[in-house]
């Protein structure tokens, strides 16, 4: 493997990205996949996290372009290069450009986006070419074989040389979402995601992702994707205390606030905002609520929702006032009966978790339309 | 050489050089191109398959020519 000169990388493990634009051979959904499973080759062989943007400036920013491209390296047409990226560092630093003369495809045919993404991000964290012709940061484009695993030990050996391992796997980077974690060992049996026990603190939905909390762990699921990332919550936010008691999103803000007893903090991708944790009671909660069990943002209402045992409050961004007194879940969310563990909206529809049951509610319907399990949304 | 085979030729030339200014931070400089084993393009030529384990020859062969027409990364392969 090779560095480049003067060895740049980054300094902080959390990086985000954005696809700034799309290409029109291929579904923006299966770009998103691609560019997803990408990254996931380097996360799953480092402490590297990677958090998608949809809008405003990212580490590592995303883009499709055909010959002139305002950079300094046009694009030369169909054929020869590929795609180019650049190292670690501000501005271009770390940004990714792909020739639209190409032809991309998700398949073995054509230019397979997601075995030249995986290579340009080796070069976006500061990896230069190899000359080992199986590694992945060789330069020659090679027929893309799906059943062999990208990273060679020759990739991994350069970027554990500029990260370090993983503290989740032992250098293996199949997609699991079961990713055993030595350092927990002294803790309880990992969760599985596909028991039938299986039960969340919260659920959340994160920049287009869905998250869902168990003690020290979340997993990240992106809709469009069938596998899920595993991670520590304090690879991410190592402020927040573990086992969460609830999370929800308000995306137009680009924040997300997550509680634990008696306490909230509120976060921007992987930064906690100044002035967090603050005190239930500052949202207009009696001083006597110690704990909220799950909420979520209804973004169209301007409304949010907390759930505390079987009843709720509910804020209203606009008139900015809670509720007086809370109503009965029940009342309000048909067929929802109880206490609740977690709750995040998808499309048009909630998913209620309790205990190992889920309900899907039709806010348009205003009734429980399907009854699932907790691991729905994984491939189990 | 017939007027095929020099215009091959010559068409090797370009797209060897052009490959070497890519990705190998040759700069063309101004001299006309003539075979010489110490100048320039001869020796980033000889960087270029030590890199891809060919044969070291600084000479265009088949299999040199064959591996400037692959597809690749548009990134160098030394440090420019």
């Amino acid at each position: 493997f090779s560095t480049f000169a003067g060895e740049p990388k980054w300094t902080k493990h959390v990086l985000t990205y954005r696809i700034v634009n799309y290409t029109p051979d291929l579904r923006p959904a299966d770009v998103n996949a691609a560019i997803r499973k990408a990254l996931r080759v380097w996360s799953s062989v480092t402490p590297l996290r990677f958090i998608q943007k949809d809008r405003g400036d990212a580490d590592i920013m995303i883009s499709f372009a055909a010959r002139d491209h305002n950079d300094f390296i046009p694009f030369d047409g169909p054929g020869g290069s590929l795609a180019h990226a650049y190292a670690p560092g501000k501005d271009f630093g770390g940004d990714a450009h792909f020739d639209e003369d190409e032809t991309w495809t998700k398949s073995t045919e054509g230019t397979n986006l997601f075995y030249v993404a995986a290579h340009e991000f080796g070069h976006s964290l500061g990896l230069s070419h190899s000359k080992d012709p199986n590694s992945l940061m060789y330069p020659v484009y090679r027929k893309y074989d799906p059943s062999v695993l990208l990273l060679h030990q020759d990739d991994i050996t350069g970027i554990q040389y500029l990260y370090g391992s993983s503290p989740n796997t032992n250098n293996d980077q199949t997609e699991s979402t079961e990713i055993k974690d030595p350092t927990e060992s002294k803790d309880p049996a990992l969760p599985n995601i596909c028991s039938s026990n299986l039960t969340f603190d919260a659920v959340t939905t994160f920049r287009g992702e869905i998250m869902f909390f168990k003690d020290k762990h979340i997993w990240r699921k992106h809709p469009a994707v069938r596998t899920a990332d595993f991670e520590l919550i304090s690879s991410f936010w190592p402020r927040l205390p573990p086992g969460v008691d609830a999370a929800y999103e308000i995306s137009e803000k680009d924040e997300t606030v997550i509680f634990k007893g008696k306490e909230f903090w509120v976060v921007r991708g992987d930064t906690i905002l100044p002035g967090y944790p603050q005190k239930l009671y500052t949202l207009g909660f009696s001083k006597d609520v110690s704990k909220i069990d799950a909420a979520f943002h209804n973004g169209i209402e301007g409304k949010t929702y907390y759930f505390i045992a079987d009843k709720f409050w509910s804020y209203d961004e606009r008139s900015q006032s809670m509720d007086k007194k809370p109503l009965l879940i029940r009342d309000a969310f048909p067929g929802i009966n109880g206490k609740i563990d977690a709750v995040f909206q998808h499309e048009n529809s909630l998913y209620f978790f309790s205990g190992r049951k889920q309900f899907e509610f039709d806010l348009n319907k205003k009734r429980v339309t399907r009854l699932l399990k907790t691991n729905f949304w994984f491939p189990c | 050489f017939p007027a095929n085979t020099r215009q091959t030729k010559e068409e090797g030339m370009q797209l060897i050089q052009k490959y070497l200014e890519n990705y190998y931070g040759f700069k063309k400089d101004g001299e006309s191109f003539v075979w010489k084993s110490n100048n320039a393009m001869t020796q980033k030529l000889k960087e270029m398959q030590e890199f891809f384990g060919l044969e070291v020859t600084g000479k265009l062969d088949s299999g040199t020519l064959d591996l400037v027409q692959k597809r690749r990364c548009g990134f160098p392969d030394v440090a420019g």
